[in-house]
């Protein structure tokens, strides 16, 4: 799977994410990434999150839009959002992997909890970073 | 507002201990490409939406990720692949999934969500959408990898499928 999430100028977020499903997949199997609100989603109000991992378990737990819940209605900002969904929630239910998120201040937060993480992040404020954990 | 743009490649994809110098530089490279033509566009006043698209076609384009170009092969051999984008400004969005020979499905994904009234269509007729809104299809030789297919060697024809990761549960916190 590959994601990216952005806010532009004006402020407006987007999320896009694409994947190639699991490997010897049957049965018509469909993960979160094209579920909106799942594995992708975006609100101007709150955040953009892209995910990654086993999908059925985001699905149960209904990843994308949980984080951008707790932003609207508990108030957490972004990072707490999405830490208390990645380290917290998902194994709760022993689900693994993890998000890219953006909100639209322009802060990004990009929380895993499983191995094999590929991830970049550019801001008009930050260094270029490229990360392969 | 500060204009920001973030990637990921994916959960896993090569298993710990193969991840070579070389492979790494080749990971980083297309990452770092991924990102600036996504940033380019923001600091040229361009929309989150366009940015986000054109940062997931370079990965797409690349067989190193689990998505367009580098998907893991099917049970039955082929390459399905699922997309979806989505903008926060009026929360319109667009997806597809279960579709082959597509070469960029963000790109469908953003077609859907643009030229029609729908948010996800799926399989065949998702296809015929594509094909309605003048998509070439690649053949399946486009979505060949020797790693991948390997991959799918060690459990073609069992009950197994396997995510792009080695999934641990100690905990991996990062």
């Amino acid at each position: 799977t590959v994601g990216a999430v952005a806010c532009d100028r004006n402020g407006n977020l987007a999320a896009a994410t694409s994947t190639g499903g699991m490997t010897n997949k049957n049965w018509g199997r469909i993960g979160d990434t094209p579920i909106i609100g799942v594995g992708n989603y975006a609100n101007n109000n709150t955040c953009a999150v892209s995910c990654t991992g086993s999908g059925e378990f985001f699905m149960k737990a209904v990843v994308a839009y949980d984080v951008s819940c707790l932003m609207e209605y508990k108030n957490l900002n972004l990072k707490e959002a999405t830490r208390e969904v990645i380290f917290k929630r998902l194994p709760k239910i022993k689900g693994d992997g993890g998000l890219i998120a953006v909100d639209s201040r322009g802060n990004i937060s990009m929380p895993f909890n499983t191995e094999g993480m590929y991830r970049g992040m550019k801001t008009s404020k930050t260094e270029t970073m490229v990360a392969i954990y | 507002s500060r204009i920001s743009i973030a990637i990921h490649g994916g959960a896993g994809t090569l298993l710990k201990g193969e991840m070579t110098k070389e492979k790494e530089q080749a990971y980083r490279t297309v990452l770092r490409q991924a990102l600036e033509s996504g940033y380019e566009i923001l600091e040229k006043k361009g929309s989150s939406l366009d940015a986000v698209e054109q940062a997931v076609v370079i990965m797409e384009d690349s067989p190193l990720f689990n998505a367009g170009k580098g998907s893991v092969f099917t049970a039955s051999g082929k390459h399905e692949m699922d997309a979806a984008i989505m903008e926060g400004k009026n929360l319109n969005a667009g997806a597809v999934s279960l579709i082959t020979g597509i070469k960029n499905p963000i790109v469908l994904a953003r077609t859907v969500l643009e030229k029609s009234d729908h948010i996800l269509l799926a399989g065949q007729g998702a296809m015929d959408f594509a094909r309605l809104h003048g998509f070439d299809f690649k053949k399946p030789e486009y979505f060949y990898d020797e790693y991948r297919h390997e991959q799918w060697n060690k459990i073609k024809g069992t009950e197994n499928f396997q995510l792009d990761h080695t999934s641990s549960k100690d905990d991996k916190f990062g």
